[in-house]
């Protein structure tokens, strides 16, 4: 993909999200791009540098799905909907069980804020459920919080 | 001229909304 430009850079985490997932689960790869697209033409899909940027991310949309389009993920909504949001489930409770058993690391904060990430994704199949803003919510903070406290030397509480 | 810009800037931008409501089943 060509460099983001400025105006998209809320999109850059989905968007890497989405190249991690591309062979280890690429229904979740799929669906970070649509988010990604959808977000970024209500940013700016206007200027030169950000219509040709949307327009190869379409390009590349447009040929997974057609990869991918046996996938019942993929071509049903309803049951791509369900991925994600057991996805970022399993991520959130991963992480949410370490830090109970308080062991901090790097994998568990990045899965706390990959939850967080693909909760943002969950939106592109309709308003977020109050739970599901909650979950992104704390799982965001609990990412920033324990990043800080290793950084710092300090232990989370 | 700026209007002719424009109407190719919107023109390319509805060309967008219509290969994303495409992508999602929506026409």
């Amino acid at each position: 993909m060509a460099a983001l430009p400025a105006q998209l850079r809320s999109i850059q985490h989905h968007l890497r999200t989405a190249q991690e997932h591309e062979r280890r689960d690429p229904v979740v790869a799929y669906y970070c791009r649509l988010y990604a697209m959808q977000t970024g033409m209500k940013l700016d899909s206007k200027t030169p540098e950000c219509r040709k940027f949307l327009i190869k991310l379409m390009d590349q949309l447009e040929l997974m799905k057609k990869d991918l389009g046996d996938n019942d993920s993929i071509s049903q909504e309803v049951v791509g909907n369900a991925h994600i949001e057991n996805y970022a489930l399993k991520m959130f409770l991963y992480a949410d069980n370490e830090d109970r058993a308080g062991r901090f690391h790097k994998n568990m904060i990045k899965s706390f804020y990959t939850a967080s990430l693909l909760l943002d994704v969950v939106s592109v199949f309709g308003e977020l459920s109050e739970e599901n803003i909650q979950h992104r919510k704390y799982a965001r903070w609990k990412a920033t919080y324990i990043h800080n406290c290793l950084k710092n030397g300090e232990t989370p509480q | 001229t700026g209007s002719v810009g424009t109407s190719v800037a919107s023109a390319e931008q509805d060309e967008l909304s219509q290969r994303l409501a495409k992508l999602r089943d929506q026409i």
